[in-house]
């Protein structure tokens, strides 16, 4: 079996960054 | 440019005052959340927990358990991992919103008012 | 328990939005439905309207993972040993992660803009609108295309003196605005108007009896421009006349005609203002009213500042006005930089950052570093 079911841990979470939204982000 | 957001479905649901008191939303949906990155593979292999829904190849990579009772749950990943976490209200509903890029519509389907999110380290299954 | 699956290739298509309490309540609300919309493709940012209202869509990342999952049934149904269990009680449903997102969209209020992109400007030309780019396109589509909420646009339209002439959506030139202004102020005057109470086709007429015979520029729709431009709506097709925003627009025309080449005496500008009403008008005036406009060189004597002449970077605004005026007052000075305070500090501590405060008795003056 090559293949992993895994979750890989974050020591921390972070969600400062903030940013503007474009019409193409929008649609991506 | 712009472009009308279909909201039809989650005002109805709105109206009606069918909120989401459990994991899974009124229209069947839920949010879960994972302090890391979920590995899945990216290609179908010759195992049982590979399979297709609807021509879409899936993996079945874990098995839940909530007690709503105590807002906690346990989550397996695979078949080495154990995750804790617990049954969280959002302070702010999110919407659901589905961009259709053939058609260039957008359309709220749902509204989350739960998810249920495991922060800690996962632990063995012993 | 619940058996959980999910995609090999999730569906990137899916996105999740904060639903703020003004949010739900448009979504509740019988108005028209929430849009995105955006001034262009390529360069500007996306805003979140619904009929009233207008917010900045704000992209916020996060580092986790987050699977949104649905209720489904299984196509090969499997049985599950107990001792792939672990001791939790049977699945008795399944659900399929088919998307993954790493952020939300935030909602930030906003006020809604105006595209005026090809909206041409009307100083009582013969000919309007002739070959504009704009002809065939109504005052809704200039809405339409426009980052903003209908009433938002409805009330922006008229600030900044928006109008319909042969039904071709236009902006009335500064010129074309003061002559409409003086125009009505007289006719309503002459004929004895209430100017709490006046009505668009009421006032209409009554300037129709006073510009000569032939074509008048000055047809309906320009005077119910000038109206809403300077009044506020009664709640009978009415507007109540607004006499400081009147006096206003004399004021800066004023100061634009007498004091741009170099300043002058205040009490001689006073004067002139007060001699550019119509007779017998009767609006308060006061310097005060006309800042953001006009800087005091020396002691005593004003002076116009054009907005055209701002820099844009705000060091070099900061710098420029301190060349004009070494010392401000704080009240006289704000006008002129608080549309660079784009982060919403409060304004004497966004000042702060590029001037120097100093109390002079009861007042605070504004002097560089």
């Amino acid at each position: 079996k090559n293949f992993r079911i895994w979750v890989r841990y974050k020591e921390g979470f972070s969600d400062a960054v903030r940013k503007n939204v474009s019409w193409h982000d929008l649609w991506s | 440019p712009s472009v009308a957001i279909s909201t039809s479905q989650v005002r109805a649901l709105l109206l009606s005052e069918n909120r989401q008191t459990n994991v899974t939303t009124p229209m069947g949906n839920m949010m879960l959340e994972i302090q890391g990155d979920l590995e899945i593979p990216e290609t179908s292999h010759a195992d049982d927990r590979f399979s297709s829904h609807e021509g879409v190849d899936i993996v079945k990579f874990g098995l839940l358990h909530v007690n709503m009772e105590t807002k906690s749950a346990t989550l397996f990943i695979g078949k080495k991992q154990r995750l804790l976490g617990s049954v969280v209200k959002l302070d702010t509903p999110l919407g659901l919103l589905k961009f259709n890029h053939k058609s260039g519509t957008v359309e709220m389907q749902d509204i989350f008012s739960y998810k249920v999110i495991f922060k800690n380290r996962p632990l063995p299954i012993m | 328990s619940t058996n959980l699956y999910s995609r090999l290739s999730c569906d990137p298509s899916y996105k999740l939005v904060q639903l703020t309490p003004e949010l739900l309540e448009a979504l509740t609300s019988d108005e028209p439905q929430l849009q995105f919309k955006c001034f262009d493709e390529k360069r500007s940012d996306v805003v979140l309207c619904s009929a009233r209202r207008t917010w900045l869509l704000r992209q916020k990342n996060h580092s986790n993972t987050v699977m949104l999952m649905r209720e489904f049934l299984p196509e090969d149904e499997q049985t599950q040993e107990d001792s792939s269990l672990f001791g939790i009680p049977r699945p008795i449903n399944d659900l399929l992660g088919y998307s993954r997102t790493t952020y939300e969209y935030e909602t930030r209020a906003t006020e809604g803009r105006i595209n005026l992109d090809l909206v041409p400007i009307y100083n009582g030309e013969v000919n309007f609108p002739g070959e504009s780019k704009l002809k065939g396109r109504t005052l809704k589509d200039v809405f339409d295309n426009s980052p903003s909420s209908e009433t938002e646009c409805k009330v922006r339209w008229y600030q900044l003196g928006g109008c319909v002439v042969n039904g071709c959506p236009c902006i009335l030139s500064p010129d074309m605005l003061s002559n409409a202004l003086h125009v009505t102020l007289m006719s309503a005057l002459a004929e004895s108007l209430d100017f709490d109470r006046l009505h668009p086709c009421e006032t209409y007429e009554v300037v129709q009896k006073d510009v000569e015979k032939g074509r008048s520029p000055y047809v309906l729709e320009v005077v119910r421009t000038v109206l809403a431009k300077f009044g506020t709506p009664n709640d009978d097709e009415t507007w109540k006349l607004n006499r400081r925003q009147v006096a206003q627009w004399y004021g800066v025309r004023a100061l634009q005609k007498f004091a741009s080449r170099h300043s002058v005496p205040l009490e001689e500008f006073l004067i002139k203002w007060k001699s550019t009403f119509p007779p017998f008008a009767g609006f308060d005036i006061d310097i005060k009213m006309l800042r953001g406009w006009f800087c005091e060189p020396t002691r005593g004597t004003v002076q116009y500042v054009s907005k055209d002449t701002l820099p844009v970077d705000v060091k070099d605004r900061f710098k420029m006005l301190f060349k004009l005026q070494s010392q401000w007052d704080l009240e006289a000075f704000a006008p002129f930089i608080e549309d660079l305070n784009t982060k919403g500090l409060k304004i004497d501590t966004f000042i702060m950052k590029y001037a120097r405060k100093r109390r002079i008795g009861k007042k605070i003056v504004v002097c560089s570093r």
